[in-house]
């Protein structure tokens, strides 16, 4: 049961940071 | 177990392996993991991992315009608080945090709150069944899915659950994309566990 939310918080961080770097790029 | 073949990790790299790859321009993968919830063997889907990859057209992004300044700065707000969540500091100096969020990025986060019981929503009914693919912002609008319906308002035009091993594999575009084996192929290599 813990499984999913582990795996959204890592998504999140993902999207987050690709999100940070996608903004500096642009 | 083929599980254990398969963790967070490769589960990432074949989502965007799946979109950067693909033909036709996709905004967004997610992978909706299954799980057996109770003694009934009632399963669940919810959310295993996502790739986001955005509108390739700026030009047709839905920009804030499109909202209300008030959804805007609610959408900044959540990303802020999600932001120090991830951190762990309250203050970040984050300007990507003041940036637009796009229709499109809000749908993908408010997708990692989502889940579908026994069969319910597009995900649900391709799971153990056949691959499910809408095209078209009418029939989205009229689909008995309110994930469908939500995505066609966020402003998706083409929407696709193909189901796999231990799951099923969402794309979702803004643009008009027709259904094709190849991308159906391409999920149950990229995603086929058992061998």
């Amino acid at each position: 049961a813990s499984a999913v939310p582990q795996a959204r918080k890592a998504s999140l961080a993902r999207f987050l940071e690709k999100r940070k770097e996608r903004v500096m790029n642009s | 177990p083929s599980t254990s073949l398969f963790n967070q990790e490769t589960l990432q790299q074949r989502l965007q392996t799946l979109i950067e790859g693909a033909r036709e321009s996709w905004t967004y993968a997610i992978y909706w993991q299954s799980s057996v919830v109770d003694f009934s063997g009632a399963s669940t889907l919810g959310w295993g991992d996502g790739y986001y990859k955005g509108e390739e057209d700026k030009g047709k992004r839905k920009t804030a315009s499109s909202q209300s300044a008030a959804e805007q700065e609610h959408r900044k707000k959540v990303l802020r608080e999600l932001n120090s969540l991830i951190s762990g500091s309250s203050a970040s100096a984050d300007d990507a945090v003041d940036e637009e969020v796009t229709d499109t990025e809000w749908f993908f986060l408010v997708s990692m709150t989502q889940s579908f019981v026994n069969g319910s929503g597009l995900p649900g009914q391709a799971f153990n069944s056949v691959p499910i693919w809408v095209t078209g912002k009418e029939r989205l609008a009229g689909s008995s899915c309110e994930r469908a319906r939500q995505g066609q308002v966020f402003g998706l035009q083409t929407m696709v659950c193909i189901p796999s091993a231990s799951g099923v594999v969402e794309l979702g575009s803004t643009e008009l994309i027709f259904q094709n084996s190849d991308l159906v192929n391409k999920v149950r290599v990229l995603f086929n566990f058992n061998n």
